[in-house]
């Protein structure tokens, strides 16, 4: 079960479609502050079921909708598209069947988000189960936002407590 | 319920005290359950000494000590169920250059004894040489965003254009 | 009262144009007065848009252009009202080469241009090597700090050292 | 009016005694994660009168004695002693007479601080004023504690107005 490719369209700064493909090992994004490193992290997270627009940074969930800059018009849809490599069975049925799983998650602006598996339409709820059962998903620990290290130093014990409920 | 809670924290103190041990060359650092005997109640505290030093409250310690501590803390929860995606956005950035090299060398351990693939997004020269590839934001246009292929030895060039 | 308010805002507001101009290296941004019409009373907004950006909340900037525009908001301050010491600890971190550089200028200028001394707390090698002197501290001890000078050639090998 | 020397003994991790001097330009600060360098600035920051013992990172003021390393046991008094040069005769009264002008703050376990300007004992609140009319004091903007820019940027509009009281 492995992360392969994650497509981005009208997602924050990415207007022009790109595509990174996830390869085994250690992969490096770098590039000057604002350029939309945070960016293409916080689309992985979108897709994969989050629900909370000030994870996003923004304050509605419109707010990931690239709004125009100096020479391009706002738009408005995004969406975003993850690709799962199943080749070794090891996904959660009724998804096991497929070589491939392929996540989307699209946004019109004031219409909400819909998303869709293998092409079906689904429910947030279905994606998040999904990433669940692959002990994965928006609010994995192993995803660590720019700056959410120090949330883990200076949170109370009981908002820490999370992180054992997910070792569990 | 409360057997695998207990179970859960027992994995994953063992992780983090020796995950502590490491990223810091030494010292000590355990967690505890407090505020409550019922472990599905009680909150998780972090004992950490630095090598020579004292334990005390987590507050005192640096910026950099304290984030070399978090990450010993999420990789232990990471060990104790591991995921097939980790990303990392400039965890390194509060952190020395001796301390980077041990939190790279614990990634790379990572990614290769596990089916784990992990994205790194870092403003540190150190971190990139130790990438096994390299993507490179761009805007080229104003206002949006573009992803290129960074050859390792052209890294430089990149990080410093704006 | 109010009327200091009032001209304390203006004064700062300018210096932040200007200032948030100049660390960017373009773009545009001011202060609004919100929650109340009464100076006295009313909270401080910032309007910020980096160059070639659309004006957006401040929380959907990025780390370092947050971070940029929160400086050139301090300095605006200061420079409204010069003080005879300014100590910066690690306010650098965030920032890539470029923005470190625009910094540095600024932070140059002010001392060259005022009496303020400056105390500038930092890992980052380019804002070492534009410092005037260099006073490293050192624990050879463990727990037990010291403080030494500095060669600015030498201070390759402190920032190393763990 | 310039600040000079800064000379700390059992604060925090500088059990030994060390003495900054303070010159013209940029003085850069350097050194590997938990050598002392955020102690050395909680060292002026504390001298000139902060009475928060959580911005200087403690629960209790009797934090910032130092309290012992594996070969050293702890102290039970912490000093710190700022000069300043006042040849320009810019200080205000009743300090004005005075090429130097020392403060010292000293505290000892569960017994508090002591504050002595030029030798003669003071209150906080004269140490605090004396800096507040150098425009400059334990809270002054041009202190940037590390982490402090985040808030900045994170903070509520009415918090954010205190900056426009230090600027008036
Ligand atoms: N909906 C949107 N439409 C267009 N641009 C957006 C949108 N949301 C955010 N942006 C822009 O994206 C930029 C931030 O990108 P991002 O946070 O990914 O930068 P970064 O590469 O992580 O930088 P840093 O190194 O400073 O963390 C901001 O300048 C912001 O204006
Ligand atoms: N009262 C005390 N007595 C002895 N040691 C202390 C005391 N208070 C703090 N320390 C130690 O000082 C160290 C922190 O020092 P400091 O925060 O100055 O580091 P730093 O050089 O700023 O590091 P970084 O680059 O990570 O920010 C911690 O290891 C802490 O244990
Ligand atoms: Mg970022
Ligand atoms: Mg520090």
């Amino acid at each position: 079960m492995h992360f392969n490719r994650l497509r981005l369209s009208g997602f924050k700064s990415f207007v022009d479609a790109v595509e990174l493909i996830i390869e085994p090992g250690l992969t490096g994004i770098v590039g000057p502050n604002g350029c939309g490193k945070s960016n293409l992290v916080e689309g992985l997270r979108w897709v994969m079921g989050e629900t909370s627009a000030k994870k996003l940074r923004g304050s509605g969930m419109d707010d990931v909708i690239f709004n125009g800059a100096s020479a391009r018009p706002a738009r408005n849809i995004a969406e975003v598209v993850l690709q799962l490599d199943n080749a070794d069975r090891a996904a959660p049925a009724p998804y096991n069947d497929n070589d491939e799983i392929e996540i989307a998650r699209r946004i019109e602006r004031e219409a909400g988000s819909d998303y869709r598996i293998n092409g079906a339409d689904a429910r947030a709820r279905d994606v998040q189960r999904l990433f669940a059962d692959l002990a994965t998903g928006a609010h994995a620990t192993a995803l660590v936002g720019q700056g959410e290290i120090g949330s883990v130093v200076n949170a109370k014990p009981e908002q820490r407590r999370a992180l054992l409920e997910e070792a569990a | 319920g409360r057997e695998r809670m207990s179970a859960a924290f027992e994995a994953v103190d063992g992780h983090f005290g020796a995950l502590f041990k490491r990223l810091f060359g030494g010292g000590n650092a355990r967690l505890s359950l407090v505020d409550s005997d019922d472990p599905l109640k009680a909150g998780l505290e972090i004992l950490a000494s630095p090598p020579g030093k004292r334990l005390q409250a987590m507050s005192l310690l640096s910026g950099g000590e304290q984030a070399l501590t978090a990450l010993a803390l999420l990789f232990a929860v990471f060990l104790t169920n591991p995921t097939p995606i980790c990303v990392l956005d400039e965890v390194d950035a509060p952190l020395d250059d001796a301390n980077v090299e041990r939190f790279l060398d614990l990634v790379g351990e990572i990614a290769g004894s596990t089916e784990t693939r992990f994205l790194v997004v870092t403003h540190n020269p150190i971190s990139m040489a130790r990438m096994d590839r390299l993507f490179g934001v761009t805007m080229a246009e104003r206002g949006v965003s573009q992803l290129v292929s960074v050859d390792l030895v052209r890294a430089q060039d990149l990080r410093a254009t704006a």
